[in-house]
Parts: structure tokens; C-alpha cells; sequence
């Protein structure tokens, strides 16, 4: 099972509907650019669309925030959406289908509407779908900027999250 | 669930033990539960980086604060793969040679997982098989303008 | 007290957003005091780099946040000079760009202040007029290995 | 008034005698190294000398951890030892002086000695001897690695403290 593709639209700093398309392994892939033209939001976006539930791990301090604010250029945009698929050809992913696409937006008021392959679901079926799978919370596959360190500098309880997810 | 938990744990053990020694071309490091309720209790995180003595992690460099905390990620990764791995400028704080032992450890681990990094390093953009480049010429707006797909000789 | 304090924040603020807008090339910020005893109350500080709408201080970029943490430094500074500053790779998360821009930065203020910088940076280094090498050539034991005086050419 | 030398002597990783010469102003000088070196060592060594109270800020946990701890092919030291000289011939620094020379010692039992030109002193004497200054505590003229964004991270009350510095 392995990424296909990330899609941003009105997310962040990524105004326009922006896609990412992956090689499945083996692959490694840079992204890069100068400071503050979007590259952390991509991972961000990541994050967002996997169901995650803490704002401060997105960086803002209401989920309302990852929507496009609007530069000096552009008007705001009202919502943000987020979608990405997987070739689930091995069955990793608890679902028949062979490619799975996951979508999630958030609208102003704060609300999140989930999909599964085009079907609104809640976030409980987003993160059943990714039980046990290794990309639940991203908890060790998806490292945030400036965070590398956090597991050394945690308190002994703190640290059990991350190893409980291995477990 | 507690058996399974301790079976984890120690399996992690010995996939850090060996990332961290590769990485650091010796030395030694473990992680282990401290005393109680194995349910409930801390974890440890010791590390030795070779011809050093035991300190506490508080007293490493930046850099090797950064590989000891790579070589904990890739253990869990080990242990238990997942499809992918996003990491973003974990790179920051390492010198050349150890950006240079990152990179073949990332591409060690890319055979079985997607590597995402996001760098500033040449070094280890010149590890990726595909690049993509962000930019903001409309200000405040981003923009992926290339996507590049680079054989890389080894 | 009361008035010496404000008086202080004014002038920081000055410094704040001339800093500021030269290193960001455009852009503006201001630092103020929140509601409340001036003795006792909360500082604020708000950035919106060029191009850019006012957001959270969180919603920054790492390079963003610590070009905007160092024109806080330098304002400070300017307000109240120190003969040195020591800074610790306040550069690591800049692109090269910033770098550059940041150490103009440095020279500038080095007229005044003795700048001592520790960096992984090759850009940074080239700003320097004296460099001093550290090596742990024996396990475990920190040397001084090279103290050179460069002419830097403008 | 400014620094004209700084000396390790069995701090941290600089078991053996070490001193810094710096240039008076204008002066740009950078410290290089790989990774683990001891470049952050004298970062640590500078707080330490000039009072530093806060063991956290010199990255330890109790003050003898700053002490040289040997490695695989040296003894332990028992006691660590800094000192920094100033060019006082502007009379800056609330002394005669116009050469001031700031010692500290730390032993195993974490109790600590400071001398001002050789003279035993308490860290009082030392407080206020930096008085005004701009470099009691290295409120913002030394900022530790990792530790740049924190102002902006910080909550609006906790900040305070290095602007009063500034007043
Ligand atoms: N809701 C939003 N609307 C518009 N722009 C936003 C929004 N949220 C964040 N941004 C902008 O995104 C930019 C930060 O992007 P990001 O953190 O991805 O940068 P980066 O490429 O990772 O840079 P660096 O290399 O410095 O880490 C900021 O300048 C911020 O203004
Ligand atoms: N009391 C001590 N005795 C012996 N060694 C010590 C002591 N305290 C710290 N060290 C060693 O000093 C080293 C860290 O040095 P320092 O933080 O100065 O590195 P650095 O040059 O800043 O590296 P980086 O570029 O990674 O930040 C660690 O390897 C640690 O083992
Ligand atoms: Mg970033
Ligand atoms: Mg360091």
C-alpha cells in the first residue's frame, strides 16, 4: 500500500488547487524552496486530511485557520480541502476497494466533513480505515518542523504515545 | 496486551541499538521501561555516542540529539512499518557528514517505505529520486513548479 | 518605573520594525502592550511579512519565525546596546537568502558589539573576520584547533 | 568595554585548559566544528561565568554535570573552572579596573566560588558588577541553540522579562 497522491485547494498558502503525485518505493523524494513559500503546510495538509484532531499540531489555534486568509492579492477563500489516495492493490487498507481516495474540508465555521471514495463518513470511520496501519496520527511517520527532538526532550510517561502506536 | 507491549518494546530496543550505532558509527543506545506497571510506566532513552561516556540526553549537541532522535523514528519504522515517512528539515541541526549518513539511511529505509523529506540541504536534496519545487511568485500564494524525476547514481 | 518601561517598549518597537522590514525586505511588525498595568502586563507581537496578510505568530515559517526572532534580538539591542552577543545557530533553519541577509545584519551591528556566532552555515562563516575551529580529536575532549584572522573583502 | 578573553578549564567537554581571544569591536567571529565538538560547550561556559543560576539553561540537570566527566580515554576532573577578562577602559563595568577578570569554579559537591582580579566574592558582587550592562543574565546578548523562536512562543506575560532587561 503506498501514496499516489496529495491534492491542496484553498489550504494554507495554497490557494489554488495544487496536487502532489508519489512514486510508489522503493522512492525518496525532497521538496524544497525558499523560507515561508508553503512547504510545511504541504505537510500539514498531510496531516489534516488523516483526521488530525489537535489544532496546535497544524500550527494554528482554531481549525479555521488552514483556510486560505488571502494575500494582498487575493480575496480569501471560504474553505479548505484536502484529499489523497492510496493503491491499496495489497489490501493493507481495511476496504475492498484497490484505490482508496480520503477527503476532508473544513469550512469557516470550524466544521470538518469527511469522505471515503467520494462517501461522507465521520472521522471515526478515517481513522478506523487507518488502524494499525502505521499512519494512524502519523504518531513516528510524519515528523513536523522543529519536532525531531521532542521524543528526547519528553518526559518518560509522555513518550509511551508514540511506542504504543508501534505496539 | 502487556506482553505484547513489552514484546514492542523490546524490539525497538534492538532496531535502535542498531540505527543508532550505524549512525554514529559506534557507541551504544537503548530505550527500556522504567520501573512499574509496564501498562503504565516511562520509557528510557540512554545513549553513549562512541568514545563518550553516559550523560544524560540533555547534555548532547544539537546534532546528535537529532540522529539520536532519527535512529528512534527509524527503529519504530523497523518495527513496524508504515507506508510512508514525511519528515520536515529533521536535517537542520547536522554537519555535513552526519547529513551524509542521514541520507544513506534514508535511502536504506525507501526501499520498503515512501521517504518525503523537506530540506534546505543539497546534500540531501542530491539523495532524492524526485524533487519538488515550491515557490510564491504571486505573493502570499504557493506553487509547486517542478516535479522532477532525477536518476541518481550512486 | 512605570514610565521608563514604556518608554523602553517605544523605542523597541521602533527598532522593531525598521529590523524587521529591512531583513524581510518589506513587510511590517510591531510589538505593544497588552491591556492591563504596564508593570504587569503581556507583550504582543505581531509580523506580516511582505505580500502577506496578518496571521498568527504559529502560522509562520521556521525561517520566517526566526528572522522575526532575531529582529526582536537586534531591536532590543539597539535599544540597549550589550557589548557582545553570542549567538548559537540562530541561522539553521534560514534558506540561503535569508543568510545572506542576515549577516549583513551582523556586520552591521558588529560596529558597535562584538558578534560571536556559532554555525554550520559556509555563508555565515564568510562574514567573519576571525574564525575559531573546535575539534574532538582525542574521544571526548573539546580542542581548540585554529583561531584565523580573515580580511574580508566587501 | 568589551571581552577580551574567555577560559575552559575542565568544563564539559574541555577537559583541558582553553582560551578564546577576541578582537574589539568591529569584530564578526564564527565558531565551527562538526557535530558534538563542544561549540555549544562554550555558549554554556560563558552563561556560567557571567552567574548563570538556571541549571536547564546550561543544559544539565545539577551544576556538577558541567564538570568534565571523562571519556574512553580520560579520568573524571574535579572541578571545573571559567573565566572571562574585559576591557573595562571605558569604565562601563562598575569598577577601577580598566582589566576586569571574572573567575567561577564549580566542585562535585555543586557548590560554586567566584572571584573578581583574583579577589574570592560572592555572586552578588558578580550581579552587580553586570548591573545595567546589557549582559546580566545574557537576557538577549546570548541566545542558546534551539532557543531563537522562543520569544515568539512564549506566552505575552512570560516575555516580559527580556524587555525589562532592556529598561
Ligand atoms: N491560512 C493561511 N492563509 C494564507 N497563508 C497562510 C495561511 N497559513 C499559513 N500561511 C502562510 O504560509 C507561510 C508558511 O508556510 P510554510 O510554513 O509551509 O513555509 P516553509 O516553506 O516550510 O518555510 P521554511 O523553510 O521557512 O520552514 C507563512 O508565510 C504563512 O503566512
Ligand atoms: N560534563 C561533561 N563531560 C564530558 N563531556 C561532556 C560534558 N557535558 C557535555 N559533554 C559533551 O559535550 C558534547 C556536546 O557538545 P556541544 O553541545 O558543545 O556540541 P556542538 O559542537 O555544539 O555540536 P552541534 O553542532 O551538534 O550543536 C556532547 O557530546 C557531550 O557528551
Ligand atoms: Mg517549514
Ligand atoms: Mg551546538
Amino acid at each position: 500500500m503506498h501514496l499516489k497522491e496529495l491534492t491542496l485547494k484553498g489550504f494554507k498558502s495554497f490557494a489554488d488547487k495544487t496536487s502532489f503525485m508519489f512514486d510508489a518505493p522503493p522512492s525518496v523524494s525532497a521538496v524544497v524552496g525558499p523560507n515561508g513559500c508553503g512547504k510545511s503546510n504541504i505537510i500539514d495538509a498531510l496531516r489534516f486530511v488523516i483526521g488530525e484532531q489537535s489544532v496546535k499540531d497544524l500550527r494554528g489555534s482554531s481549525l479555521d485557520e488552514v483556510i486560505f486568509a488571502g494575500s494582498s492579492t487575493r480575496k480569501p477563500v471560504s474553505l479548505a480541502e484536502v484529499s489523497i489516495v492510496f493503491d491499496n492493490s495489497d489490501g493493507h487498507l481495511k476496504t475492498d476497494y484497490s484505490e482508496v481516495a480520503v477527503k476532508r474540508r473544513v469550512f469557516r465555521s470550524g466544521e470538518s466533513e469527511f469522505y471515503i471514495n467520494k462517501n461522507l463518513c465521520r472521522l471515526k470511520d478515517i481513522k478506523d480505515l487507518f488502524l494499525d496501519t502505521g499512519i494512524g496520527n502519523g504518531a513516528y511517520s510524519i515528523i513536523n518542523q522543529g519536532q525531531v527532538d521532542q521524543i528526547l526532550s519528553s518526559k518518560p510517561e509522555e513518550r509511551r504515545a508514540i511506542f504504543e502506536e508501534a505496539a | 496486551a502487556k506482553y505484547k507491549f513489552l514484546r514492542t518494546i523490546e524490539e525497538v530496543n534492538k532496531n535502535f541499538s542498531e540505527v543508532f550505532s550505524s549512525l554514529f558509527e559506534g557507541g551504544e543506545a537503548r530505550i527500556s521501561l522504567l520501573e512499574g506497571d509496564p501498562l503504565e510506566c516511562g520509557i528510557e532513552i540512554v545513549a553513549r555516542p562512541s568514545g563518550k561516556k553516559w550523560l544524560s540526553l540533555s547534555l548532547m549537541s544539537g546534532g546528535e540529539k537529532s540522529l539520536t532522535a532519527i535512529s528512534i523514528m527509524f527503529s519504530l519504522i523497523r518495527t513496524r512499518p508504515s507506508p510512508f515517512c514525511f519528515m520536515d528539515e529533521v536535517d537542520a541541526a547536522l554537519d555535513e557528514i552526519n547529513t551524509i549518513r542521514f541520507t544513506k539511511l534514508i535511502k536504506e529505509f525507501s526501499q520498503n517505505s515512501q521517504i518525503v523529506v523537506v530540506t534546505h540541504s543539497k546534500r540531501t536534496m542530491s539523495a532524492a529520486s524526485a524533487m519538488y519545487g515550491v515557490t510564491m511568485e504571486e505573493p502570499g500564494v504557493s506553487k509547486l513548479v517542478s516535479m522532477k524525476l532525477v536518476k541518481v547514481a550512486d
